[in-house]
């Protein structure tokens, strides 16, 4: 059985807000290591893949692989009912149909209690390899989230191009077009507020600002996001948490 | 659809 509890609801809060607008039922893998998660969007253009270690609950207890099949509107609709601050309590038995969740608040004078409808997802077996990037940009996640939303109102895509001392996003569209430059700098104050380039060789490729867009929902997740590009490879867009992360990976445009 | 096909190579997909 499945029993795993998280000092702040918040977390696992964040977490599906940032992903379900991009997936809608998906497997919520658990075993001794944690909680994990992979799923593509419909369109087969984007993928996420998430991973909640073991450490990040105490306690944490899972016998044998549990795939728990969610639909996430309906744990959206559960997860309202928890404060940020809440304990949350998972459980689940070997072979479930549902889901129990038990939020309590910090003074333990309240808990309530919810059990979620489980179903059967035939989930495609999804394997990621290990990828050397040509590179990779390291900038504050609510820059980044100005920077896709501002774009995206003249452009459906943004081109992002890596160089040693500066990563630039450019788009144009009918209105006319559009470029943030971000140069490299260390904030030595404010180390999140930094932007770092790791470069094996300029790249230069194009997004659709539609699914950035809704990557940058995870920015509550953490104050930094790591861009990783290679040309002809999916961009890996990662936010890291305390113990664990939610990675998106995007195609490029390669003119189909 | 060389976008999905970048996809499906990519990811392996089983």
């Amino acid at each position: 059985m499945l029993e795993a509890r998280l000092e702040q609801a918040g977390v696992l809060k964040k977490v599906v807000e940032a992903i379900k607008d991009l997936v809608q039922d998906c497997n919520f893998d658990c075993n001794d290591s944690g909680i994990a998660l992979q799923a593509m969007d419909n369109s087969h253009v984007a993928l996420v893949s998430m991973s909640l270690s073991h450490e990040g609950f105490s306690p944490y207890r899972c016998d044998r692989n549990i795939a728990l099949g969610i639909n996430l509107n309906s744990l959206t609709k559960v997860l309202r009912a928890a404060q940020n601050e809440d304990i949350l309590t998972l459980k689940a038995a070997d072979s479930p149909d549902s889901l129990n969740l038990v939020f309590e608040n910090t003074e333990r004078d309240r808990s309530s209690e919810y059990d979620i409808k489980l179903m059967d997802i035939d989930q495609e077996h999804l394997g990621i390899p290990d990828t050397d990037y040509s590179a990779t940009v390291v900038l504050p996640s609510a820059e980044f989230q100005r920077i896709c939303r501002d774009l995206s109102q003249l452009s459906e895509s943004v081109t992002i191009e890596a160089s040693k001392s500066s990563v630039k996003f450019s788009c144009s569209g009918d209105i006319g077009n559009g470029s943030v430059n971000l140069r490299q700098h260390q904030d030595l104050e404010k180390p999140d507020q930094s932007t770092s380039i790791e470069l094996v060789e300029p790249v230069s490729l194009t997004f659709s600002l539609k699914y950035l867009v809704n990557f940058c929902k995870a920015s509550a997740l953490s104050p930094t996001v790591k861009l990783s590009l290679s040309t002809d490879v999916p961009l890996l867009v990662e936010y890291k948490m305390e113990a664990g992360y939610v990675r998106f990976y995007l195609a490029p445009k390669i003119g189909d | 659809y060389k976008t999905q096909h970048l996809m499906i190579v990519f990811f392996d997909v089983l």
